[in-house]
């Protein structure tokens, strides 16, 4: 990434600043120090993988520090996705509900 | 098709941002964000209906657990309607067929719920005339996004896996940022065009995004956004028949 003359992320003590700063702005603590390892290491990768994003956004799009960059995609998307609706047919039919105007 | 709508300028129509903290019910919050939105535009009511009669009321089991805008609709047809949120408040769990709804009067309710064809031309015209509609992307890129029009790839958001429900509420154009893939790729700038997107309303509250909304690119399928296009139907009574709302 360094090629691209950019510095596609923070050096490591500036990135354990940033890494402060984001546990401040959404209170974040974590239970012990491999705890606290583990996810400064998922941090620097989501950094890395915004910076990639925005990137390759063909629109005006801004990527960065968010309330879930310390999760990873998986636990993004376990937490906040509900389960994949790929393929699933729809089974209810068109036209339900009753006819009645505004009856409850 | 007007060049843009916003439904969120009309007073009355578009509720606030909701926070589903860690209960995955998405699909919950964007049923009941369209029904809100259509009895604004109806009959120029504004209400809040309750989440958690969703949620407690779902026959698909924990709604906590994820679930789909198509059993939210057919909750609300079941029960007849939905209580206000005031009277049945969300909680951010599920009691799991610990229906209360029967303890509460409704305050709003549907006739119909259909799926629009998956053509973005035919969703901006409905949206611009009917109201807002609720619709399941890939969330994907979601977790780093913090502001301007996601115009995304099929290769880094895949329209196929759609697992996340939002409320769309409106469509506009913007001028592309002028020479950003230039500057990282070394070649020539290109000339600004306008860019085609979505605004949707999320519910991971009013500080994430844009105050709680994102824009995604429109006209390219972007995160899967056609592929259920679901919108509850609410008619009126022919005496109370009045001047609709458009879309501002």
């Amino acid at each position: 990434d360094s090629r691209r003359g950019q510095d596609p992320s923070p050096q490591p003590l500036k990135l354990k600043e940033v890494f402060t700063l984001f546990q401040i702005q959404y209170n974040r603590s974590y239970s012990n120090p491999a705890e606290y390892a583990r996810r400064l290491d998922i941090f620097a990768r989501n950094l890395a993988q915004a910076q990639r994003l925005q990137e390759e956004d063909l629109g005006t799009a801004e990527f960065g520090v968010t309330p879930f960059s310390d999760l990873t995609e998986e636990e993004f998307g376990q937490l906040y996705g509900h389960q994949s609706v790929a393929g699933r047919a729809l089974n209810v039919d068109r036209k339900v509900g009753s006819d009645e105007w505004g009856q409850t | 098709v007007p060049s843009t709508c916003d439904w969120r300028k009309a007073a009355g129509i578009i509720s606030p941002v909701k926070n589903q903290e860690s209960c995955k019910c998405c699909w919950a919050i964007a049923a009941a964000g369209n029904i809100e939105s259509l009895w604004g535009i109806k009959f120029r009511k504004s209400v809040e209906v309750s989440v958690q009669e969703l949620l407690d009321c779902n026959r698909c089991g924990d709604g906590c657990k994820g679930g789909y805008i198509w059993d939210a609709f057919i909750t609300v047809l079941n029960n007849s309607g939905l209580a206000s949120e005031t009277d049945y408040p969300f909680r951010g769990n599920s009691r799991t067929h610990k229906c209360q709804a029967k303890k509460y009067r409704n305050v709003a309710w549907i006739q119909d719920f259909i799926m629009l064809p998956d053509c973005e031309q035919g969703i901006a015209r409905y949206l611009a005339t009917q109201g807002p509609i609720t619709v399941t992307i890939n969330m994907t890129l979601l977790q780093h996004y913090q502001k301007g029009v996601i115009k995304a790839t099929h290769t880094n958001c895949d329209p196929q896996r759609v697992d996340h429900s939002v409320l769309l509420v409106g469509f506009a154009k913007c001028k592309s940022v002028e020479g950003r893939r230039a500057a990282s790729s070394q070649s020539r700038p290109r000339p600004r065009h306008s860019i085609p997107y979505w605004i949707l309303k999320n519910s991971w509250g009013a500080n994430w995004g844009e105050e709680g909304y994102f824009r995604l690119h429109r006209g390219s399928n972007a995160c899967g956004i056609t592929k259920y296009p679901i919108t509850a139907r609410v008619h009126i009574p022919a005496k109370k028949q009045q001047q609709l709302v458009s879309c501002p």
